[in-house]
């Protein structure tokens, strides 16, 4: 296996397409997207999903990348871009692959 | 005697289903109850009910004179962008009040809400009064100028803020945006099927008949989303809940008079007058909350939607289609 | 003779469509089908439902007597207590039962549940068999005394067990719990509204013809999900498989008996008297099992959904609701 | 003067809903609009259009004459294989084309898709073409033929180019598998219940009046669908694109002919020809993928789902049906 | 990047509201709820959701904490309280957050 | 605490019995099983889920094992049993437990 390093993003969903034109840019080619909801320090319902229908107004967004470097560039880029209205957190996570190759930047499968 | 008479004929009023269901859906979010209706069920139904607008628009305009439609038209824009500039410089300027999240709630009341045309179709098809067909289809006439420009409003004073002197809005693309969202795109989809095809079939049997009832689940979900929204309100400035209780009248009151000018001038019909009144004094839910959380990041949402869904939409409802409907009986005597 | 009779009756049974699509639930998923109804979709067949009974409910008592709600009321309250302590004192005795799966499962057979209600009326209103309204608003008068003693006998017996001498159960709490739940809230919503409003509009033209359709597609997921259960009940005592067929018919039996009682004394109608007979044979699937897993985490729900769920829900409906209605033409000349 | 009549007729089949939503949804796609069905309620759709159309066909079944559906049956099973093989000679040959890529398409074209089956069904009833009910009971009789048909050819081809010789199918295995799945599994539920038990009631007041209104939303969903689809098209061989717009005319056609037969020979109704032909030309979009998905993992979906899903089945509805409807009003009068 | 400690627990939907009160009970102020589905050593299906209906009856509880100690004591008081009888499994796992002052306990947003 | 490895599997849904088949092989007894769309190398929408319905089409499989050997078997097998034809990628993580022996192969609750 070989290390890589995972970002974790949790945040509105209204800034889904941003953060992977972000993800993208940086080259990453893939990333994974879940559907979430939680409470922070905005506890912003933002996009006006009724609360009453248990919408999952949140999304998880992991992008997985071999270079640790790229790894803390997608972070900063999408704390400084958004963070600063966007109710949201980032994180990184240290993993291991076992076919390095899918995840150096750039690879275009 | 006007009084009592006033009094029971809101007591009429909040039997009817919809109001009924609005009221009973903020009572059990009160008591706690975790009754929830699905989200799949409750885009569905956003869907069903605009489809059904847009279908019955689209097949009336197929026969309308399209110069009826101007004024109405005309109406709707200048209502939208009024209210906004109205609420620029009423509301934002309130103490407490940032500016931008004022322009953002400004924006949202200027915007026209699916659910409270809705209901406001419900109950005039139940009194019986007609109203063009084509009526609703001036929705994105009103809904589209006021985002535009609220969002137009909030970059010009946030960019005099940071000292750039000018804020690029990208004015099409947010038209496009807004077009493109769930709740317009089913309304013009009706529109153009009622337009363009023969849905008489499948509108008879099957968008007309469940509309009532869709209308009252719906009616339910935002009574109970309303309690939920006013919970947020308490962390901002007051203002925004007098606002949400006094701008829906105001603005409704405003377009009643405009569109009584059309009555009488090119004989727009009272129903239309009412259904007028109803969309200027609705806030947006659904479609606009989105758009402005896009657009204008720095606004707190909970301003916004706290102020439309919490309060604006129970009162332009519950107490603004009454009103309409009361004034109405006075002035065009139906 | 009669048993010939009595088959062909019960065939003819099966064939309603209610009966039917339960026994093909239960088939199709013993066949090994993937279908699946989205959890979206059968969390809002639940509430239209519901909705709908207590708007019939609520309509009806506005004109009802109410003195005469009394005895049927207490019956429902006598029946939900007595069936606990009835399971109490038999089940949760027996070999390989644990005390408060014992105690936790009699709670959900106490307990009402909608789906086998909704299947009585169903079958009730095809037969043209006539009964009052408020009938089924006498569900939470079974269900939640029945849910409250059940918790309260299971605390009293676990804190024995740990020496602890009084184990204190925020009764209020669970009262409030159960009713906030989305089943009840539905029930009552509908009930409040048919009381208070004008549904009547609404209740025709969408809840009412929709109920019966809804209903068939509800039993097929109680089938399917009959099914499922089963499969879980096999790892515990088959106790829980025996009472799951018993109890509904014993349980029903006696709520027959006192019902029958109240319609000499004062009117009863044989329709309620069924009625009341489905409830108190019903087992609670899906308000229940929440409420007592919240409230008595030691005990196993494989035991008390298994038996409910797995057995008690379709030998209420397949058998009990057939049993009631041929007995009723015995004993009322219906 | 033909050809303008073909022309007003083709305008004016665009202009029944069933059509006209399937090319609204393609326009509001391909306009880039964000309106999404939710996945709950479009596989509650399937669910219901299936039931429906299983319902109609069992109860029909009862009265029929079973030696009737014999030479149809036979047809079916017949056109189902030999779309297969046709597939596997002529795209499958074709350069650019991998081979298991084009036997999984002629797998997907030869099996039926349920949404275009329920549209030709919704255009002859509104046409009033009679069909006799359990037309559509053929649908298991061409589907699981032809996706056996085609695992089996893509393991042979598979299997020799490994060097082994004998690439084992579990063909039992894969006629359960597509048996228990959601859409079939749908379908042969209700062909049961219309068989063994009297479901007029629910037939009547609830899947038959939905019918026409839930086929109106599916048919949005499937044109949207395919505009989505079609980009994926983009990125493998163009053939795969001229065999969507080709092969579901050729196939239908073919049925037609051998239905034709079936018609001067026992009788089989002109409604019943049409269909056959409809499902011939039809390919499969809900049930066919998964199946072959896990059956044949090497295939690219991209290849079979996008030329199925992005060309097939808009053209099997809006050119096919009406196509097919043309040409029995030639040959049979109607 | 400061590191941090995730606890993650994986639990029957009905007892959400007692882990959110013990995860604020101790401080931390923010966490991320997912729907899940899963087997392990109970196999419960509490609460009487269908398994027909396919519905996710568990849920997966993301809390980000700066001090490991917290995230220790979040991890053993969830697992004494309720693992006893309700199906559920929580583990600790080792994170680098971006911006790490949001994750101290108290923090007030 | 004790360490122990999480293997993370996010591939297409029609194979989840086939990846819980080898997770059970190989003598691990609890998993769990989360929605996920996303985009990789193949881009593939299988199965026919329409994507206009915004259906979640992926699943991520999360499965806890203390034997580091174990986790790699299980990543190992469903690599090269699947991910030839089928998108997907499988990622160990380094997490601590706090009740280790739930986690043991073969441990049967
Ligand atoms: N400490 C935390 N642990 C886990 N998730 C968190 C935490 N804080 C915030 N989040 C998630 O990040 C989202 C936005 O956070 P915030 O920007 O703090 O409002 C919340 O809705 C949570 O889902
Ligand atoms: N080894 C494991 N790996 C991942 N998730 C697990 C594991 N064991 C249990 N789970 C999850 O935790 C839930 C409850 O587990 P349990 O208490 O063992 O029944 C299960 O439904 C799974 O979702
Ligand atoms: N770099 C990555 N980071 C996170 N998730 C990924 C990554 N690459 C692929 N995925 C996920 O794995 C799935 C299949 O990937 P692939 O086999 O590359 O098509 C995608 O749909 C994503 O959900």
């Amino acid at each position: 296996t070989q290390p890589a390093t995972k970002v974790v993003i949790v945040t509105e969903e209204v800034i889904l397409n941003g953060v992977i034109k972000i993800i993208e840019d940086i080259g990453v080619r893939g990333y994974t997207v879940l559907s979430a909801r939680g409470k922070g320090s905005h506890n912003v319902r933002s996009g006006g999903q009724p609360s009453v229908t248990a919408a999952f107004t949140n999304i998880k967004i992991e992008a997985i990348v071999s270079d640790r470097a790229k790894a803390e560039q997608i972070a900063d880029t999408i704390a400084s871009k958004y963070f600063a209205n966007y109710a949201g957190i980032v994180y990184l996570s240290q993993i291991e692959v076992l076919r390095g190759e899918k995840f150096k930047p750039g690879f275009s499968g | 005697e006007a009084v009592f008479d006033l009094a029971a004929g809101l007591v009429k009023q909040f039997q009817k289903p919809t109001l009924g269901f609005l009221i009973a859906g903020m009572v059990i979010a009160a008591l706690g109850s975790r009754l929830t209706i699905p989200d799949a069920v409750y885009k569905f139904i956003v869907f069903m009910l605009l489809l059904r607008i847009g279908l019955a628009g689209g097949m009336e305009i197929r026969e309308a004179n399209l110069g009826d439609m101007i004024l109405p038209a005309a109406i709707a824009v200048a209502v939208g962008l009024g209210i906004v500039l109205l609420g620029r410089y009423t509301l934002a300027l309130l103490p407490g009040v940032r500016k931008e999240d004022g322009i953002a709630t400004a924006g949202l009341f200027g915007a026209v809400s699916g659910s409270t045309l809705a209901a406001g179709m419900g109950l005039l098809e139940a009194e019986g009064i007609f109203y063009e067909g084509w009526v609703p289809a001036l929705y994105p006439f009103m809904d589209i100028p006021a985002l535009v420009l609220a969002i137009v409003l909030a970059k010009v004073y946030l960019s005099k803020q940071d000292g750039q002197s000018n804020g690029k809005v990208d004015v099409w693309g947010i038209i496009k945006e807004s077009l493109q969202g769930s709740a317009l795109s089913a309304l013009l989809l009706g529109l153009a099927l009622g337009l363009f095809t023969r849905p008489e079939a499948v509108f008879e049997s099957f968008y007309d008949p469940l509309f009532k009832g869709l209308l009252s689940v719906l009616m339910l979900i935002m009574g109970m989303e309303a309690y939920a929204r006013l919970n947020e309100l308490r962390k901002v400035a007051h203002w925004y809940a007098v606002y949400g209780v006094v701008a829906p009248l105001v603005h409704g009151l405003i377009a009643f008079g405009l569109g009584t000018i059309a009555h009488f001038t090119m004989g727009f019909s009272p129903g239309g007058v009412i259904l007028l009144a109803v969309m200027a004094g609705s806030s947006s839910d659904i479609s606009g909350p989105p758009t402005l959380r896009a657009a204008i990041p720095s606004a707190n949402p909970s301003t916004y939607v706290g102020s439309s869904t919490g309060v604006g939409t129970p009162v332009a409802i519950a107490i603004g289609i009454p009103l309409y409907l009361a004034l109405a009986s006075v002035v065009f005597g139906i």
